[in-house]
């Protein structure tokens, strides 16, 4: 049975949704079959592929709003392992219109289930907000894994949002087991980077991936090619940390 | 009359919380009345001056969900010309009630209109949506400021977000002004960054910001010793960054 993974954070640019992209390729190039669904509507799953918008039909909006089947909203980005969902959410009228739809908390649950027999691995790039959105999506997962960028706001950040999850998880998803914190874009060079994961490590401890990503260029530049960094530039730092990443997830059963 | 400036952009991470309050921090330095108020539920700004969430009692959600008149939530950071109101929202469920209490989309700009006569420029941080709460911001709001990351996702957003901008204003505030797009954290080493840049300006001509605040350690350090980055480092490229960027805003009138 396939394993849903939300990877979330209330903190805006942490990284989620290039550990989404990064994650859900290394997996497939590892031959695990993965289906990555979008529940962000600024959509930037769709733009990792450089898809536009006129080449998207269906998206996760029709899926709430119309009730539209989920398998009629996959669109294809030609890699044999790796199928995607995208948002294709238009503009803030429809943000507003998926936001109320998604207040029906187990909405994306009832429609993920049946896919848990044919994918491996079920990604679920979140918004950075606690809102609806991420609440349907942390009620249909399985696990959660939160990127952290070893700088201060986004330290700061987490308790709190430790502290909603837990409330949103009893509520409605006792189940739901913690995959872990990633750190993201690790600067070896910069004091306070060093600093901040070591907190993180020694506040959290066992909750925490061994593999760390490094900030590299590579990686913020993939997406304007249209591709995963592992396919942009498989010996650069980042292409080399998600697969490594990868490896973990695979070694480590359900929980660190 | 004072000038209300709200700092936006549906992007998440792309500086919008440091440029709201190094750019009060700057105005106020240069004897400029600031007032800066966090309708982010993430509540980095009380974050930024070390406050914690015992030592605030009221914030922007009592103001939004118990009619409560935004001086008495003012907290006191101890700086003589800025003065700021928290976000104090404590958990997922108070996020969910000022976000539904928001949808009187006009409240923000009946609470600030009073206080347009007592400061030079009220700055508003918003959160990484176009939900209920940013559109508050919009219509209260004379001016728009909207930070930009020259990184793909953060270049990519910006269509559709100035498209739902002018649908927002359009319905809410007709009168808004684009003050412009402040390039953050631009880091010269990266080839991809310049060429992000270069194309930023030639799209959007005009209304760039001349100043270019780069990517200095110093500034994500200053909020761990809940400073902002003039008062940490006034030599740092950040804070000479931040500085010019206020001359600029005093020097260009109302829009560029
Ligand atoms: N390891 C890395 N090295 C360099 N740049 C990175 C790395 N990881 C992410 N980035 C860049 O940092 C920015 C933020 O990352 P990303 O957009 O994935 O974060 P996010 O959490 O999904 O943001 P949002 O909150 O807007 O959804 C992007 O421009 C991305 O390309
Ligand atoms: N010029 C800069 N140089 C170095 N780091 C910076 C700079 N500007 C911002 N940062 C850092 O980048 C991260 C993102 O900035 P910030 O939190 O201000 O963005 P934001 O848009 O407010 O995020 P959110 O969408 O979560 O509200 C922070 O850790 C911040 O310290
Ligand atoms: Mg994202
Ligand atoms: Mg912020």
């Amino acid at each position: 049975m396939g394993e849903i993974i939300a990877v979330a954070s209330q903190k805006g640019g942490v990284g989620k949704t290039t550990t989404a992209i990064n994650l859900s390729a290394s997996l497939a190039i590892l031959e695990k079959r993965v289906l990555l669904i979008d529940m962000d509507p600024q959509g930037s799953v769709a733009a990792s592929f450089q898809l536009n918008e006129s080449q998207i039909k269906y998206g996760m909006y029709q899926v709430f709003t119309n009730n539209l089947p989920l398998i009629e909203a996959f669109t294809d980005i030609g890699l044999e392992y790796l199928d995607i969902v995208p948002a294709n959410v238009k503009n803030e009228a429809e943000e507003m219109e998926m936001f109320r739809q998604a207040m029906d908390f187990t909405h994306l649950k009832q429609v993920l289930e049946p896919f848990k027999k044919v994918y491996d691995f079920i990604f679920i790039d979140c918004p950075p907000s606690l809102g609806s959105l991420t609440i349907n999506a942390i009620t249909a997962a399985d696990s959660l894994l939160v990127p952290v960028q070893p700088e201060y706001y986004s330290l700061k950040a987490l308790g709190k949002f430790i502290r909603s999850i837990k409330n949103i998880s009893k509520k409605y998803n006792s189940g739901l087991e913690f995959k872990g914190f990633l750190i993201t874009m690790y600067d070896k060079r910069i004091k306070k980077s060093k600093e901040i994961a070591r907190e993180l490590r020694y506040s959290f401890k066992k909750i925490v991936f061994d593999t760390v990503i490094p900030r590299n260029s590579k990686v913020s530049e993939s997406p304007s090619v249209g591709k995963p960094v592992a396919l942009f530039d498989i010996t650069s730092p980042g292409a080399i940390g998600y697969l490594q990443l990868a490896e973990e997830l695979l070694n480590s059963g359900t929980n660190h």
